[in-house]
């Protein structure tokens, strides 16, 4: 059987808002190591991967290594129905056909279990290599979010440019065009704040903003964000998510025909 | 024309 307990619950909840607009079903996978999940959008575009690791959780059991297949809109209503205080324990037998969502309010004076019927599904895995890549940007998640936001009013696709003299988000639409330019910028007050340019070497990527904007529904999960890019692999955004793991975002990229 | 690509142009399926 598996069981695990998660005392900051809303963390669930946040990552749940994050991918269910992008993905309908997926297997989480169930290890000694902790929870995870790897699942494509249906156009092949995007790719989710989400790690909790075991050591983040109070309490974490799991005898044997499961698969469960799950609706994620189904699981965000459950979700939805626990407090953002509240502890979320996770529950499942071997060969069982339901999950258990188990919520406890931070006083202990009301318990709820929620049970959801688990799904057959077949996905397709792929096998992401770890990559050196040519720029890595790191900046606030608010910021970025934001960048997405006012670009996708003028244009459907944005181009990002990492020089030494920063990082440009660069857009073109009917009524015009934009270009948005950060600097590295180190000298905050908090670490968090900062915008941080690790470059071997220029970059231009061009993507969708549809799927960006999709992705920066996990800004709530992390103070900032960051931008892994080379000339011949997806873009990779990644949400940390404190002391347990992260939320990554692979973003394959637009090809001038 | 810009064309986009999907993953399976660049990562393998396992």
């Amino acid at each position: 059987m598996l069981e695990f307990r998660l005392v900051q619950g809303s963390l669930l909840k946040k990552v749940m808002e994050a991918i269910k607009d992008l993905v309908t079903d997926a297997n989480f996978e169930c290890s000694s190591t902790g929870f995870s999940l790897q699942a494509m959008d249906s156009s092949h575009v995007a790719l989710v991967a989400l790690l909790l690791r075991s050591e983040g959780f109070e309490h974490y059991r799991c005898d044997r290594n499961l698969s469960m297949g799950m609706n994620l809109n189904n699981m965000s209503k459950m979700l939805k129905c626990a407090g953002n205080d509240d502890i979320i324990t996770i529950k499942a037998d071997d060969g069982g056909d339901i999950v258990t969502f188990m919520f406890e309010s931070p006083s202990q004076d009301k318990i709820s279990d929620f049970e959801m019927k688990l799904m057959d599904i077949s996905s397709e895995q792929l096998g992401i290599p770890e990559s050196e890549y040519q720029s890595i940007v790191r900046m606030p998640a608010a910021e970025f979010q934001r960048i997405c936001k006012d670009l996708s009013s003028i244009g459907d696709t944005v181009i990002i440019s990492v020089t030494k003299e920063g990082v440009k988000f660069s857009t073109r639409g009917d009524i015009g065009s934009a270009n948005i330019v950060c600097r590295q910028n180190t000298s905050v007050d908090k670490p968090e704040e900062a915008t941080v340019i690790e470059m071997k070497e220029p970059v231009s990527l061009t993507f969708a903003l549809r799927y960006m904007n999709s992705f920066t529904k996990a800004t709530p999960l992390s103070n900032s964000v960051s931008l892994s890019m080379s000339s011949d692999l997806p873009l990779v955004v990644e949400y940390k998510i404190a002391d347990m793991g992260y939320l990554r975002f692979y973003l394959a990229p637009k090809i001038e025909d | 024309e810009i064309f986009q690509t999907s993953l399976e142009d660049f990562f393998t399926n396992k």
